[in-house]
């Protein structure tokens, strides 16, 4: 939407409302680490701004398009928009962003077939022209998030929308995330240079290398090549469908001495919210004992030349294949980030490969479910995962429906675990959060899928007996792989997490490699979350406002004896009344007042043209009937 | 012993519904499906 008025401050203030899900309110603060990873628009708990959105849980999913200076700006997420590619939609919409078929040149790229839109919908339909609505000088995206999908508003079961180019007809309408040119739409828009989340992502395409160093002191360099006669034959980044293109680290082991160390580090970077996910991929190829140690390299005040810490130490690395890592890092000082290659005793016909290496400042996933050979399960059969233990101490394992003609279904199953006599039962509030990722080499560009999922403690099952009750109790006998028998509870999740079609586009797959990334947290400090800033101590005054609800966020006080509700305004809003119950601003006050003065002067205006014409037609039947009064008059009027 | 595919609770009930599915479903007529119209501007 054009106008600078209709933009938010970089940093929006917010407030969860206690209407929300709590599935929903741990959804949505995803969904604000996702502009933190990819944008430069943050969010902050309100404290007092003029202007903020108010999240609710209202009928359906709906927003207003910009900010619209009306101090609580709502925004509904109710229930089934508990998704957080919905959220991320919604709050696109608040940043002033229409939906994609809505621009000005839509007709070049989709038709929309008007004879299968449901009646009185067709309005939903309408372009914006140019004037109004800036495309930002980025191309029509058939991958926004902001599109609609085929089937909107159909009155029947053909699609409503379709692509001028084929290979789209069933792109349009993703959920997942935002795409590439979502991101730079909103980054242009609102002149992002950087984000709070982002610190480095390194493919090794480049003969720089990202700018990453050789430390001295070590035996052995690593080499940037494309291919190792012992492994891996192509890097991980574009995995050898690049001709002369594809390069990867690789510390050669297959010659030196055990104990031979190479290490590979970072440039400096610059931390700004102290917690840090690395992430990145190993390839071994060498000896069974060769392994990788993470250091970070801290340079304080006390020690500015950096003091090395290990952070992690990453053993018996499976040969064969390219493996994914995570390393939860939380510096809060200028550093590096350290890749020591170690050799072991043995032989070795290879080394140690790395690529893909992404730093955020971000929470690493809890756990990893790797699945290989992934093809050939697609549409066969089902899967279940190993079994992990969440932070809390759950046991739980994850579901993967493959079978099904279209979708690809997930869901999560509370097992019995070696915690379960010192756990909670029913499970309380803890929101499993699946996620497929997207393999792009750069975090910025992965449009991974998402689904979380919340237990709630109160929920029951159709035989009555509490859903999320303890697995040994409510769940049915099972077995691992192993033979070792366990109880599984009753999975919950969904038919519908992604289709065949979209799992098999970007990089979700990945030299047959799938990756279920999974993290399960407590989010009971969710339970209530509408923070309004309140410096009026209540306590004294229990009793006189007791029985007096203020409504739209005002606060109740007694003066002399009776209470009264203290409304809340703004820079140019106000609430007003008993009970604050309506609304006035500046803008109404300047629409009357204007409309009354042109009203008053519309009408004076016709009581001087009706007096001037009365009294002119007077004057000049007196002047026929009175010749001698003419020559003094003729010119009075 | 249930099959894995009966002992779940699926939370969309086997549909894959859109926001804007979501919303037509409630009966709610905003404008492009999801957009609120500010009122103001009409009583003003």
């Amino acid at each position: 939407i054009i106008g600078d008025n209709y933009r938010w401050p970089h940093t929006i203030p917010y407030v969860l409302e206690d209407s929300l899900d709590m599935n929903a309110k741990g959804v949505i603060l995803n969904a604000f680490e996702r502009y933190r990873l990819k944008t430069c628009i943050d969010f902050k708990p309100w404290s007092g701004e003029a202007n903020y959105i108010s999240v609710f849980k209202e009928s359906g999913c709906w927003s207003s398009v910009g900010n619209r200076h009306v101090g609580k700006q709502q925004l509904s997420i109710g229930d089934n928009c508990d998704r957080i590619a919905t959220v991320q939609h919604e709050f696109l919409h608040a940043l002033g962003f229409w939906h994609e078929q809505s621009r000005a040149d839509r007709d070049d790229y989709v038709t929309i077939v008007w004879d299968r839109i449901l009646s009185g919908r067709e309005h939903n339909f309408n372009i914006y022209d140019d004037s109004v609505s800036d495309s930002l000088n980025v191309p029509y995206d058939y991958t926004s998030v902001m599109h609609y999908s085929k089937t909107a508003f159909q009155n029947g079961t053909e699609p409503t929308i379709v692509t001028r180019i084929s290979d789209f007809e069933d792109v349009i309408g993703q959920r997942m995330d935002f795409s590439d040119y979502d991101l730079l739409k909103l980054n242009r828009l609102y002149n992002c240079s950087s984000s709070l989340s982002f610190m480095d992502s390194c493919d090794f395409e480049l003969d720089n290398i990202c700018g990453m160093i050789q430390s001295s002191g070590d035996s052995a360099d690593w080499q940037r090549v494309s291919q190792v006669l012992g492994g891996p034959e192509n890097d991980h980044s574009n995995m050898g469908q690049c001709k002369d293109s594809g390069f990867f680290m690789h510390f050669n082991t297959s010659s030196g001495n055990a104990g031979a160390t190479a290490m590979l580090e970072s440039r400096i970077l610059y931390p700004k919210r102290g917690f840090q996910c690395l992430e990145f991929y190993l390839y071994n190829s060498g000896g069974e004992s060769d392994h990788v140690k993470i250091y970070t390299r801290e340079y304080t005040a006390a020690h500015p030349e950096g003091v090395l810490t290990l952070r992690r130490e990453i053993n018996e690395i499976p040969t064969g294949s390219w493996q994914l890592y995570y390393v939860t890092l939380q510096v809060t000082e200028k550093f590096r980030v350290a890749f020591e290659g170690l050799k072991g005793p043995g032989s070795s016909s290879g080394g140690l490969s790395i690529d893909d290496i992404n730093l955020s400042e971000t929470r690493c996933p809890h756990h990893i479910w790797h699945i290989q050979n992934f093809t050939q399960l697609l549409g066969s059969q089902n899967v279940y995962s190993p079994p992990f233990y969440s932070p809390e101490g759950y046991a739980y394992q994850i579901y993967l429906n493959l079978n099904s003609l279209t979708n690809v279904g997930i869901y999560f199953h509370l097992i019995s675990g070696a915690n379960d006599d010192q756990l909670q039962w029913p499970c309380p509030w803890q929101q499993a959060t699946m996620t497929l990722l997207d393999q792009n080499p750069d975090i910025r560009q992965r449009m991974s899928n998402q689904r979380s999922i919340t237990t709630d403690p109160t929920m029951t099952d159709d035989n009555g007996s509490y859903f999320w009750d303890r697995p040994s109790k409510v769940g049915v006998v099972a077995s691992f792989p192993n033979g070792t028998q366990f109880s599984r509870g009753r999975g919950y999740g969904t038919s519908a997490f992604i289709t065949h079609e979209r799992m098999k586009s970007r990089e979700f797959i990945k030299g047959d490699d799938v990756y279920i990334l999974l993290t399960v947290e407590d989010i009971s400090y969710l339970n209530s979350t509408s923070n309004v800033p309140d410096p009026v101590p209540t306590s004294t005054i229990y009793n006189a406002c007791s029985e007096v609800e203020c409504q739209n966020g005002g606060i109740c006080t007694v003066h002399e004896g009776r209470a009264e509700c203290k409304c809340p305004a703004g820079e140019d809003w106000w609430y007003m009344g008993q009970r604050c119950e309506k609304r006035g601003s500046t803008h109404d006050t300047i629409v009357i007042a204007v409309s009354s003065t042109v009203t008053v002067f519309a009408v004076m205006l016709i009581i001087t043209i009706v007096s001037v014409y009365c009294t002119r037609r007077k004057y000049r039947k007196k002047a026929s009937s009175n010749p001698a009064l003419d020559a003094q008059n003729q010119h009075a009027f | 012993l249930p099959a894995p595919g009966e002992f779940v609770k699926d939370i969309d009930e086997g549909l894959d519904r859109d926001i804007f599915d979501i919303n037509e479903d409630l009966g709610l007529d905003l404008f492009e499906g999801d957009i609120k119209l500010e009122e103001q501007g009409k009583n003003s």
